[in-house]
């Protein structure tokens, strides 16, 4: 639960990691639940990708990240993706 | 670095500038001109920008839902994006129109510098990925840094792994004896001072851009056909239903066809579902079936031949799917009919507002059980709805914008979920196999449905395109 201290609602961090790829896009129709731990291993794919420090808690150097300007393309972090179907690599995509 | 995707399979690319402010469209060009010289001038990329709507690159100015499947958001946030090398849509470079930008060097203040994230934008125009370094221009986080003409060397060492330097013969191929292809010049690089801008007639007044110029497949909400009606006043309806719920024994036979049987290697197909593990594809009062043994032979055949029941002077069926009950469920205009193998089920045919759907609604377009999440959706025109299977009736979340399935498009012609549990759709001649987990298409460009799900030969002088 957010306890008013955040200053971005978890719900914003799931839409944004869904949206530039750190999730599953397939979540946005299926709202599909996911566990605490997959949760905080997708933030910590985007502290990596952003280089703050990869503590898998929206801390404030998240939240900075999240309200930064950026481009809209996902940043295709394959890893980032829980279903085992996803882990082939040898497929493109093409366009966003 | 990451490469992302195909490359551009040659090295002269076009640009267009598709949309612009009077004011503001030398500024835009010029901003345009150098973020592509920063990329030309670390590869043998030369470009020249074209007055065309078939330039490899299109640029434009758009806001909010611009009929590509990713909305902008207004200022801040998400500035623009770009699709990587390809036919149609790709390469080309969307910025957001509410941003507030500045097109020279050197300005500051609360304003986005343009050229910073022209060059960000074409790098994916290019085929390059995100970075995680920071200092890269291809890091996707906007950072307010003076462009330079040499990239940084993370985007630098990108760009020549797929379009070589300037100094170096590039490709694998080419005997280490042969002489150097002389180095491009500089002249071809832009013309923009070459000849005056003339503005396209759509942009005359600055219009929105419509991507149907191009792609046969578009999205575009605001120049689509709107085939749904929605605020048509609501007649009631006095014909009763175009088949009472009784049983016929003997099945009617059509005595006459109305129509030739269509051509099994060229057709379009309405509806496409498996029924007993075996695919069964409908196109107007015709059904193909395919099992394990490929397409069995005296097919197509009439639809009615196995299942009587369905009303006598249908013209085809818009969708049909087998629910978790094995019934299997016909969608006819403005009724379903569900079927116990060739038996139509006591009550039904019942009426498309008995699922909830909305008394506007005068088809169904295509039903499929997604196989991600084994629920099942119904289309139609721009709009889809997720069925509850244990009520009976469609979710309360429902309609929503068939643009979450990205680059389907709307008005689609049939969906299913094949024995491989992927999701494919059709429309016209073609279908997309559908990535659940990203949510798009696998392919932007639609496949030949006659080679694949018919295995039909491919012609002489026709493109294998996945050879290609």
């Amino acid at each position: 639960a957010n306890n008013g201290k955040s200053a971005v609602s978890e719900d914003t961090v799931y839409n944004y990691l869904m949206e530039f790829d750190y999730l599953p896009k397939s979540d946005i129709e299926t709202g599909a639940l996911r566990t605490e731990e997959q949760l905080k291993d997708a933030i910590r794919k985007l502290q990596r990708f952003g280089n703050i420090p990869a503590t898998g808690e929206i801390d404030e150097a998240t939240q900075k990240l999240i309200h930064r300007p950026r481009c809209g393309v996902g940043d295709n972090t394959r890893t980032a993706n829980f279903s085992p179907d996803n882990l082939q690599y040898g497929h493109h995509r093409m366009k966003r | 670095y990451v490469l992302q995707g195909p490359k551009w399979d040659k090295t002269d690319l076009t640009w267009s500038l598709v949309n612009w402010t009077m004011e503001d469209a030398p500024q835009i060009r010029r901003a345009l001109t150098e973020a592509l010289s920063v990329w030309a001038h670390s590869s043998k990329l030369t470009f020249r920008e074209v007055r065309s709507d078939q330039a490899d690159i299109q640029v434009l100015f758009a806001r909010g839902d611009h009929g590509d499947g990713y909305k902008f958001d207004g200022p801040g946030m998400v500035l623009a994006h770009a699709f990587y090398p390809g036919v149609g849509r790709g390469g080309d470079a969307h910025f957001d129109a509410d941003e507030k930008w500045h097109f020279t060097r050197g300005e500051r203040g609360d304003s986005t510098n343009f050229l910073g994230v022209a060059v960000h934008e074409f790098g994916h125009s290019l085929g390059l990925g995100h970075s995680s370094d920071q200092n890269a221009i291809m890091y996707p986080w906007y950072h307010d840094n003076e462009v330079d003409i040499n990239l940084p060397a993370d985007d630098r060492n990108a760009i020549q792994q797929l379009y070589g330097s300037k100094d170096k013969t590039w490709g694998p191929f080419k005997p280490p004896t042969r002489p150097k292809t002389p180095p491009t010049t500089t002249t071809t690089t832009t013309t923009t001072t070459r000849r005056p801008l003339v503005y396209y007639p759509q942009n005359r007044h600055n219009e929105p851009y419509d991507p149907r110029r191009r792609y046969p497949y578009n999205n575009n909400p605001h120049q689509r056909d709107r085939k749904l009606p929605t605020t048509t006043t609501y007649r009631p309806r006095t014909d009763s239903p175009p088949h009472p719920t009784r049983t016929w024994y003997p099945p009617p036979q059509p005595t006459k066809p109305k129509k030739l049987k269509p051509d099994t290697c060229h057709t379009t197909y309405d509806a496409i579902s498996i029924i007993r593990r075996e695919i069964f594809i409908f196109r107007g009062q015709f059904l193909w079936r395919i099992g394990d043994h490929g397409l069995y032979p005296g097919y197509p055949t009439y639809t009615h031949r196995l299942w009587a029941e369905l009303p006598k002077n249908f013209s085809k069926v818009d969708a049909v799917y087998e629910n978790k009950d094995r019934k299997i469920v016909f969608f006819i205009g403005r009724y379903y009919y569900v079927f116990d193998s060739v038996t139509l089920v006591s009550g039904y045919p019942q009426p498309l507002t008995s699922l909830g759907l909305p008394q506007s609604l005068t088809h169904i377009d295509a039903a499929f059980v997604w196989g991600y999440n084994n629920r099942t959706y119904l289309t139609s025109g721009t709009l889809y709805w997720r069925l509850d299977e244990d009520t009976g009736r469609v979710e309360l979340d429902y309609p929503r914008d068939m643009s979450i399935w990205r680059g389907i498009g709307y008005n689609i012609d049939a969906a299913f979920k094949y024995t491989n549990g992927k999701t494919y759709f059709f429309k016209g001649y073609g279908y997309w196999e559908f990535n659940d987990d990203l949510m798009e298409v696998a392919h932007p460009r639609p496949k030949l449905s006659a080679r694949k799900w018919m295995h039909c030969p491919r012609l002489v002088n026709e493109v294998d395109e996945e050879q290609t």
